[in-house]
């Protein structure tokens, strides 16, 4: 059946109301990564090697909520995380609770073949970046007015989001786990 | 959250997601794209990335069933997704999929997913809501 590539930038409750100046730069941002991934299919790259450059490039664009662009928490930072896995040899890599790696799925890679372990978390996580000498930023670098928008509206919902979930009015607090995520 | 799933022309298999989390998530809190057989899987049958609401797709197990359901139902991959995805509370996932045999799955319960996928023979797709 030869080379086949899917990616995606987040489900959830996106409306169809979304305006263009919403849409149109996820939807190019997607265009450009499934160009990007064919090209390097068709070059003769590994699957591992096109995820990888797929999900960088998605982190990058600020947005989507990865990378630059991350969603916040409760305490308005952002903690990043990501894993990779390969099919044929099923090596993973996972990394969670980063605050100044660029690009997490690089590092989750690095987690894969660089150690022995499969998942790094936090200070250890970011003490291996460092080590391995990746890209990092100030946290300040991830965090965009949208989602400090978004952080106030969830705040005032009192409610966690996922994607593209819509400002709701507030709602009274319920015994559910949708106060804590 | 975003992902990318994909198959080489040698045949190999892999997956790879990343996200910034929920909003308003309390600090520390880890969602499903991290843990390997949740949000993230692949193994020699198929790769999957999933996305939407993280504690769901922990508790459904959502990348690890979609493998497990081709390997011992012999499903092919779009109905082992489709069946995942309906077992999971609407409006909690959305996942992409690929399998050795080349075909690609990008299936949801929520209102959209953004998505693109393309195949050698020619096909490719990018979209947010259901055509």
């Amino acid at each position: 059946m030869g080379w086949a590539i899917a990616l995606h930038g987040g489900a959830g409750d996106i409306p169809r109301s979304l305006p263009p100046e919403r849409r149109e730069p996820r939807m190019a941002t997607l265009r450009r990564s499934l160009d990007l991934a064919v090209a390097a299919l068709q070059a003769g790259r590994t699957a591992l090697d096109v995820v990888e450059l797929v999900v960088r490039e998605l982190e990058n664009c600020p947005h989507f909520n990865a990378g630059k662009g991350s969603v916040l928490t409760s305490d308005g930072t952002v903690e990043m995380e990501a894993s990779i896995m390969d099919g044929n040899t099923m090596s993973c890599g996972a990394v969670s609770g980063l605050s100044t790696v660029v690009n997490a799925i690089s590092l989750s890679r690095l987690v894969m073949e660089k150690t022995p372990h499969i998942y790094l978390g936090f200070h250890g996580a970011e003490a291996f970046a460092r080590d391995q000498g990746v890209e990092t930023r100030d946290p300040s670098h991830f965090i965009t007015d949208e989602n400090i928008e978004r952080l106030r509206q969830a705040k005032q919902a009192n409610r966690v989001q996922i994607d593209y979930t819509q400002p709701m009015k507030a709602q009274p607090p319920t015994d559910d786990n949708s106060r804590i995520g | 959250t975003v992902g990318c799933v994909a198959i080489d022309s040698s045949g190999n298999l892999a997956t790879a997601t990343s996200t910034g989390g929920l909003v308003n998530k309390m600090a520390g809190r880890i969602g499903d794209t991290p843990i390997i057989g949740a949000g993230t899987y692949a193994n020699p049958l198929c790769a999957v990335s999933a996305t939407g609401k993280g504690e769901s797709i922990i508790r459904h197990t959502v990348a690890r069933d979609v493998a497990v359901l081709m390997e011992h139902r012999g499903l092919p991959l779009k109905e082992a997704a489709a069946r995942v995805v309906a077992d999971v509370p609407r409006g909690d996932v959305g996942l992409v999929a690929v399998s050795a045999a080349g075909e690609v799955s990008m299936v949801y319960n929520t209102a959209g997913m953004f998505r693109a996928c393309a195949t050698e023979d020619g096909y490719s797709e990018v979209g947010i809501w259901p055509e």
